[in-house]
């Protein structure tokens, strides 16, 4: 069956997009058959992925507000052969307040994405969903549609400031919109192991959520903010870097957990 | 006259937090009589500051969705006598949503802040909006109250994508429901000199907003990022750090450009 993660901590800055895109590209490199989506009105993750998402690009607005079938604005990455994005444009800015009267507005993304898997073929493996650093209906509607909750973490201080929020919105999905979610992996990313500051962060996760937090952690790395800016993963900028060998290594913690 | 900034960028993790925080202690350390907004649901401002926001403390939600004097939910922070705070409490992460229907809903912020200053004695001399990582109505009502945009661009890739979408915005704003504002600083933060991609993004920035930018750049530096987990400043928290000197720096250019 199709993985289908929400990457998702209304904290901005903590590594959402980048964990979408180097987990997925990592996965894609190993042969898996992988969907981004990206539900962030800046498109970063379609930047990432290095596929077009100007103005005039059909993408996730047209079919989470409009009703465009999915499979009319995947595109493949240019990364991996088996890697695919549902881009986000400069309209997805509007859909917040759009999708406040439209009826079914949370369960929209899920229609559409049911229905793409369902007559996709070959089946794809996993699919990862990039949000926005809030929680509004762009966020709900992919915790509607995912089965489970990858939650990046910043080893910094106001790490653990949101994250009981986060968990009780996530309580409330769960109970009147979508039982099979849940959390299943915290990621810590960006530690840096000089400072104590990261690793009482760590630890504390840890303590409170031993069985989601992935062994793997990802350190602080500049190679991993570079990549971007060459439209390409932290995976094919530079494949042995400790940036990337981390991905690499949560990448398949995360599959083997699967099994 | 009191200048009122909002500080502002829907990219999440740019030192939005941090800069209100630290320009207003850098600020009131010098004698001017300062008031911070915690306009952000996680009510980090609030923790930096060391003032209480637990979810039955009077806050600046009561201030714009309940109608309660902006007077009877300020405190003062412990940092300094002249610093003050508006806390944010759990409850904003509902004023959205609940703005959404409200009477005069993007200006309520302004309403309550006018009257706060018209009758404080003695005067303020600035007050700073901390804001949410979204251009949803929150935002919206600080870009209503303030005069000034104080925007902190994080020197990574990703700073300048969404710069655009947060310019069109503030014209928006500026066309409909506040003649007055205009984006008058530009502050780089987290900026690690050793990296090529940190002084292509600040070269970029300077090209594009020569005036708006300040020479002053704030460094990547652990001990600002540990200040808040002792729910202080950095100028509290190491005076003579590089962190502390450049915000001290950083404030002293604002306040000359004022004069
Ligand atoms: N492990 C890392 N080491 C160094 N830099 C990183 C790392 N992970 C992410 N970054 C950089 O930190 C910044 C924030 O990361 P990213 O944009 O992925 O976070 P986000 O949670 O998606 O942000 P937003 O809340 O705006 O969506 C980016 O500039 C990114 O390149
Ligand atoms: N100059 C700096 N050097 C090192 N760390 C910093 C610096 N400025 C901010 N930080 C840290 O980076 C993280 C992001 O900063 P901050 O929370 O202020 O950003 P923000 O824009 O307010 O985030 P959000 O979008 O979630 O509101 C925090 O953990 C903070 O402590
Ligand atoms: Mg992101
Ligand atoms: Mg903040």
């Amino acid at each position: 069956e199709t993985r289908i993660f929400t990457v998702a901590n209304q904290k901005g800055g903590v590594g959402k997009t980048t964990t979408a895109v180097n987990l997925s590209a990592a996965l894609a490199r190993h042969g898996a058959r992988v969907l981004v989506i990206d539900l962030d009105p800046q498109g970063n993750a379609s930047t990432a992925l290095g596929v077009e998402h100007r103005a005039e690009t059909p993408s996730v607005y047209d079919v989470i507000v409009g009703e465009t079938p999915m499979a009319e604005v995947v595109q493949q990455s240019p990364e991996f052969p088996e890697l695919y994005c549902v881009p986000a444009t400069i309209h997805l800015a509007g859909a917040e307040i759009e999708l406040v009267s439209l009826v079914a507005r949370e369960q929209r993304l899920r229609s559409a994405l049911t229905e793409f898997l369902s007559t996709a073929s070959p089946r794809y493996d996993y699919v990862f969903i990039d949000c926005p650093p809030s929680l509004g209906l762009l966020t709900i509607n992919a915790f509607v549609a995912a089965r489970e909750v990858l939650i990046p973490i910043q080893c910094e201080y106001y790490a653990l400031e949101g994250l009981s929020q986060l968990l009780r919105n996530i309580e409330l999905i769960e109970r009147h919109l979508n039982p099979k979610l849940r959390v299943s992996t915290i990621l810590l990313t960006m530690f840096d192991g000089r400072t104590n500051l990261a690793q009482q962060v760590a630890q504390d996760v840890r303590e409170h959520f031993p069985a989601e937090t992935l062994g793997t952690v990802i350190p602080r790395s500049v190679r991993i903010s570079e990549a971007p800016s060459y439209g390409q993963s932290v995976i094919t900028y530079d494949t042995n870097s400790p940036g990337s060998l981390s991905y690499l290594e949560a990448a398949a913690e995360i599959a083997r957990r699967g099994e």
